[in-house]
């Protein structure tokens, strides 16, 4: 899979 | 940061807030599943590793994060220490190894690289979506539950409902693609919620006691 990902959410 | 992704973790915090003050409050966690709250504690440590690398979203980030794993940890020390005698472990009975390995083995096989902070973020969305299900089955078998709980528990569903709009959002205003791994997990834990949900506008909102149909 992708690399999405900012992970910004909490 | 939208409307409603703040709105969401408003409700989360609250969330936490109304779980204290019940738990203070009752000086007791009767009705509590201790099997979930320890759930959140390795949801909160899995996810929130990249607070070590130091790669700094914001300040809201950083302090919500250190508030989430802090405060779920001086929950289960609240059921196991101070309280401990108001904890009941018989009614607390889901296998939390059936959700633990099951999530394991989806993290490594949906992920977002096989990195140590990747699998562990990965795990932890996965747990997250059904870390709720000790607690509801608990509520299941005893069939009601003190009103504060349900507000507890309402919180949480409130925060993971928001959390859908706020995707939904973010789909049309930003340029991010779609996280699919923490939609598809969100959808089914906001799921997850929606027979308990379905009592708590039906009955405890209109001033009654939660009940369920026997």
């Amino acid at each position: 899979v992708q690399a999405f990902a900012a992970h910004d959410e909490l | 940061m939208n409307f409603f992704r703040l709105l969401g973790d408003l409700s989360h915090l609250a969330s936490i807030f109304i779980l204290l003050h019940k738990i203070q409050t009752t000086r007791s966690c009767r009705g509590i599943s201790f099997k979930t709250q320890v759930l959140y504690v390795v949801v909160f440590v899995t996810r929130y590793l990249d607070l070590l690398t130091f790669q700094f979203h914001s300040i809201y980030n950083t302090v919500m994060k250190l508030f989430f794993i802090g405060s779920s940890i001086y929950i289960l020390y609240l059921m196991r220490v101070r309280f401990r005698p108001t904890n009941d472990p018989s009614i607390d009975t889901f296998r939390i190894e059936y959700l633990l390995g099951p999530c394991a083995v989806l993290s490594l096989i949906f992920n977002y690289g096989y990195t140590w902070l990747e699998i562990p973020w990965s795990f932890s969305i996965f747990l997250e979506s059904v870390a709720i299900l000790p607690q509801l089955f608990m509520l299941q078998r005893t069939g009601e539950a003190e009103t504060i709980t349900t507000h507890y528990i309402a919180a949480l569903g409130a925060y993971r409902a928001l959390y859908i709009p706020n995707w939904i959002f973010r789909y049309f205003t930003e340029d991010n693609g779609v996280d699919a791994i923490a939609v598809v997990a969100g959808i089914v834990q906001t799921a997850l919620y929606v027979d308990f949900g379905w009592i708590y506008f039906t009955k405890v909102l209109q001033g009654q006691k939660f009940e369920l149909p026997a």
